[in-house]
């Protein structure tokens, strides 16, 4: 499994909409400073919901969307899509709401209405850590032809003039939760406190950890 | 669940041996402060880079440092795969020498799973299969060129 | 008191501001929360690199950051000048141009300050009057050597 | 005014005695990782007393001893001297026990008995901030000829087998208290809260400090 590509919309130091394909193993991202390499990952953060608006060094969810996108606008938009390739994984770890070929619509919603994040602070983030599970059943699961599978996620965030905001969160095109989200990101094995993302500056930080919480890794893992 | 973590525990600790001896030629070892009873206690790393006694963490060069927690990272991730890592300047600390130590396990680990790297290194960018360039005309947005991108995708 | 802060502040901001350009080519200047009573409220960095609109600080990539910290230290030096400065891989963030701004602006401070700088990039490496060549041999203590002395001090 | 000179002994990875000469304008330190070129501006802390131990990585004084060194005796010592060049400091900024003409004794006691920092755990660091600055009269002035003028500046660290630990500071060779020390150093504009020496990982501290701690930087050199 990994990455196909990385649609971003008016987000941050992404002016228009850019799309980039991404290929498994080993690729580099480089450029000069200040040009956006760190908001591409800023753009995954913000997608897969692994990170609260701090971790995307912004103060607030609205301060993402690209600036001059939203200063001739009332209400603006940001939006970022991750497509997954998934095609080696067994079915058994997939529902039939996963499995999207390339757009075709899969019938079965999969989550009740979008639990969306309004806020106008990023006191709102507080809520991170899922807001419940229901309707996904993983055993729900129908053998598939093991032909270009895609999984996307899109991320949606709407900011209006006064400055209040909504975000919401759509698997395949279908509004869910952010709980559903990170319940289906999980059985990936990709977690909000997974150290598969290191940010800019933080690499030494495992060093500097408190011990117990270096321990906690391999709780999570355990 | 002692026993999963103990499982757990044991799995990345022989990874992180091996590992570390490969990026920093030096022997280091995780320890936990009470084995019996694991979640009484934390997880410290022990690691004596090339022939020096054990050293306290804190006092590692920064370079040392980073190796330490990438040999960490890795470790976890020959126990438990995620499907994508994505490491934004994880060798800004780092030597050239050490560049390419890093470049080359990535190389190695890519086979399992997809990295993506922000990198500024010239020992980084050759390694990789591909790179993608990243630049800002003055003032205005983001352009993203694919560079060494397999043919059908040179450009975006 | 008040006197005495305001020069000091007028001083560093009027360096701030032209060090800011010359080192990241955009427009930054110091900024009080309150003007009337500065001991009142703090000081703020506002910056916003080549023709891009005011950005908070918090959002400014770490090279940008890097350089509008440099700045400050700079129009800190400019005013009130200590005998010395020992950076320690204040260019880790920086990309090749920039470290290369980043040089030339400390030869040119090194005129009236003495700097001691760790680095391991080449721009940084290459504007130096000098360089002193640190090593460590496996196991073995620090040995320190002269890199382009002058010439009656070429060896230790 | 520059450094003339940092001389190591047995001082976190230096094992034996090393000097390094140093020269005016623009001096570049590079080497492989974990050398020890962080280590040399560690020393130039230490020697001046600009930092707990913390500061330079340590977790309390003893620890900056060379490993070594000390595994081998009962009472271990490192010693970090720095000796600067004030051949172009006016005399007015000088004392006359600042002085001393390539290691010619000077006469006066800089200071009454050293007070040295005694102590089995970091806590002693508290005392970083001077300890009191009897003795030392600015306006004791004696004009010099200016030919070749040093200053140099001595700590010495012992260590006892049982952990416990002496620090003692001397300038020129007499031994003077820590707050002496900062007080002729704050008159070459040496200070423990100055910007002038940035140490690794730390150079964007400036940007993510609190904007009142930001101004009080402006204060300090107002
Ligand atoms: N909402 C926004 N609208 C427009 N531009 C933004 C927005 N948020 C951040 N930026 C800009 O994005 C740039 C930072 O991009 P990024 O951090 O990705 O740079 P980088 O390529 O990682 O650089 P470096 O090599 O210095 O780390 C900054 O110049 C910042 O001003
Ligand atoms: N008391 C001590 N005795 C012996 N060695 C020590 C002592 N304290 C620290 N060291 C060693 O000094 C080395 C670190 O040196 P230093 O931090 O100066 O490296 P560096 O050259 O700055 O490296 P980098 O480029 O990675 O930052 C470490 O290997 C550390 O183990
Ligand atoms: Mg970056
Ligand atoms: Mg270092």
């Amino acid at each position: 499994m990994h990455i196909k590509s990385v649609e971003l919309s008016h987000f941050k130091s992404f002016g228009g909409t850019t799309k980039i394909p991404l290929l498994p193993r080993f690729t580099v991202v480089s450029g000069p400073n200040g040009s956006g390499k760190s908001n591409i990952l800023d753009a995954l953060l913000f997608a897969l919901g692994l990170s609260g608006s701090r971790g995307m060094r912004a103060e607030r969810l609205p301060d993402l969307v690209n600036q001059n996108h939203s200063s001739r606008r009332g209400t603006s938009e940001a939006n970022v899509t991750v497509v997954f390739d998934i095609e080696d994984i067994p079915t058994e770890f997939l529902t039939d709401s996963d499995i999207a070929e390339d757009g075709a619509d899969n019938g079965e919603d999969s989550g009740e209405s979008a639990s969306s994040e309004v806020g106008e602070d990023s006191s709102a983030e507080g809520a991170l850590n899922g807001t419940g599970s229901a309707g996904d059943s993983p055993t729900n699961v129908v053998p598939l032809p093991s032909s270009s599978k895609e999984w996307s996620v899109t991320r949606r965030l709407r900011v209006t003039s006064q400055g209040t905001y909504t975000s919401n969160y759509y698997i395949n095109g279908e509004s869910c939760t952010m709980g559903q989200l990170h319940e289906q990101l999980q059985r990936f094995r990709i977690y909000p406190e997974g150290y598969n993302v290191v940010l800019q500056g933080d690499v030494t930080s495992i060093i500097s950890m408190n011990p117990r919480e270096r321990r906690e890794i391999i709780d999570e893992l355990a | 669940r002692f026993r999963a973590f103990q499982e757990a525990f044991d799995a990345v600790n022989k990874n992180f041996q091996s590992i570390f001896a490969e990026l920093s030629d030096g022997d280091g070892y995780l320890q936990l402060d009470d084995p019996q009873d694991p979640f009484n206690g934390g997880l410290n790393l022990v690691a004596h880079p090339k022939g020096k006694p054990v050293r306290r963490l804190a006092s590692m060069s920064g370079g040392e440092k980073s190796l330490t927690a990438l040999s960490f990272i890795f470790a976890l991730q020959r126990y438990r795969p995620s499907p994508f890592y994505a490491f934004d300047e994880v060798d800004m600390f780092l030597d050239g020498a050490n560049v390419e130590r890093l470049a080359r396990m990535i190389k190695h680990q890519a086979q399992q799973a997809q990295f993506i790297v922000v990198s500024l290194r010239r020992p980084m960018i050759e390694s990789a299969d591909r790179t993608i360039g990243v630049t800002q005309a003055r003032g205005a947005y983001t352009q993203v060129l694919g560079i060494d991108l397999q043919p059908k995708r040179a450009s975006l």
